[in-house]
């Protein structure tokens, strides 16, 4: 994300907004609503309030022009230019202009007014374009919009201007009429997980369309969407595992792989799990566990396992066998699985067990969520 | 300049192009998009920016895939700070 030269930010918590007219292509109610739900896109995320005036000067003033239209910065006819805002202060900055050359729509069928005004309220509040695809304050029209949402990259610049929300956590809102999915609580004590995997020292531990970093030099966790780091992986990943002497995160979901190094995501990925050496059975893998003194890696699969040769790069012979004779005490399946210090930590929901595998045995049972400070 | 897909398409797409970089990127209103050839020239410098903020391949070359991200429908506010 970034912001406008010099940080221009409002330093009021409450500000008005003022539609000032109305597009011929919608009702003036679909109008109202468009913009009001823009509005909640930021609220939600911040400390801000908004309430709408309908006469005077309003910290933000929303009009349709098409052309000249008295600011320097003449509309374009249809396509190109949607409209444009300017960030806060007095006067015209913090005002949005529509171009109503353009065909506003409430669906996908012309330019989405709900979604273009949300983009234009965020410089509106002090948002410059950020060069994330996956964000709203991406400056190209995203005619796929089922696929927008904010993006933690939304959220985090919003809230490097006013800060979160004084009760609620930096979940990031779903502009659309859709109800996001639920944003798990680290401390749940239900809470199970996708996939655990470390990187670069790190641990990740992936839960739906979001994952938990830990660093062991921090005391707090964070939290982002899985998109806000690797914007083409899939959410709801099966497992994941980090070749440290590849410095490479494998993601598994369903029958396909991919590479991360850091936050980029590997060319010529994904992969189908088969390339791996899988018989055409196995379907998809539970959990992955790269053994860094061996060199080899470990797939889960129901209440089986393979081994894998990274340096051969060929699955080892004799497998699959069964975990439990293997790995006493971890049955029936793994969720997920990861190695830090020379020991394995298996998850089977909310449980978590520590496997020292010289000993061949469990040493500790811990809730899913001890990484966390739970 | 190695211009090919924006060549073809004759002065429309040139226009688009030397619009787009002014107005989006700063480029400077008396730079030329033929002006120069260098690698380094302002005009490459900024074809490069673009491509890096849009998330497209930097090349500094206005290959096709670049060119379809410039003509879609945007938001008018400038990609750069002035």
């Amino acid at each position: 994300f970034s912001t406008f030269p010099g940080m221009p930010r409002w330093r009021k918590t409450h500000l008005t907004y003022r539609i000032v007219d109305y597009t011929l292509d919608l009702p003036r109610d679909a109008v109202d609503s468009a913009i009001e739900k823009a509005v909640k896109v930021w609220e939600k995320v911040t400390p801000l309030t908004f309430s709408r005036i309908y006469e005077g000067e309003a910290d933000i003033m929303i009009t349709f022009a098409v052309r000249d239209h008295g600011d320097f910065y003449p509309f374009d006819g249809p396509g190109m230019v949607l409209a444009h805002a300017y960030p806060p202060g007095p006067g015209i900055n913090g005002d949005a202009h529509f171009d109503d050359d353009e065909q506003w729509t409430k669906d996908t069928s012309g330019t989405n007014l709900f979604y273009v005004a949300a983009h234009e309220l965020g410089h509106s509040l002090g948002l410059q374009h950020s060069a994330n695809a996956e964000a709203l304050m991406y400056p190209v029209y995203n005619t796929d919009l089922a696929q927008v949402r904010l993006s933690q990259d939304d959220v985090n610049g919003i809230q490097s201007l006013y800060g979160p929300p004084p009760t609620s956590p930096a979940d990031p809102v779903v502009p659309t009429e859709s109800v996001p999915p639920e944003t798990p609580d680290m401390c749940d004590p239900t809470l199970s997980f996708d996939a655990v995997s470390t990187l670069r020292g790190e641990i990740l531990f992936f839960k739906d369309r979001h994952f938990w970093r830990k660093s062991l030099r921090t005391l707090e966790p964070g939290f982002y969407l899985l998109s806000s780091f690797w914007p083409s992986l899939p959410s709801g990943i099966d497992a994941a595992y980090e070749v440290t002497s590849k410095d490479t995160v494998f993601i598994f979901k369903q029958n396909q792989f991919w590479a991360i190094r850091g936050n980029e995501v590997q060319a010529g990925y994904p992969r189908g799990i088969h390339t791996l050496g899988f018989p055409p059975t196995v379907r998809k893998i539970d959990a992955a566990l790269f053994d860094k003194e061996k060199k080899k890696s470990y797939f889960f699969v129901e209440d089986k396992y393979w081994r894998f040769d990274e340096k051969k790069q060929s699955m080892d012979p004799g497998f699959p066998r069964q975990i439990v004779e293997d790995f006493p005490g971890i049955e029936p399946k793994v969720d997920a699985v990861f190695e830090s210090f020379g020991f394995f930590y298996f998850f089977n929901g909310s449980s978590q067990l520590e496997f020292d595998p010289n000993a061949k045995k469990v040493t500790h049972v811990l809730k899913s969520n001890s990484w966390l400070n739970c | 300049y190695p211009l090919k897909g924006a060549a073809r398409d004759g002065d429309d797409s040139m226009d688009l192009v030397q619009h787009y970089l002014e107005k989006y990127y700063n480029l400077a209103k008396d730079v030329k998009l033929f002006a120069r050839r260098q690698d380094s020239s302002p005009v490459v410098r900024k074809i490069q920016e673009m491509q890096k903020f849009l998330g497209l391949k930097v090349t500094g070359k206005l290959n096709s895939d670049t060119l379809e991200v410039m003509q879609k429908p945007r938001c008018g506010v400038p990609d750069v700070g002035r």
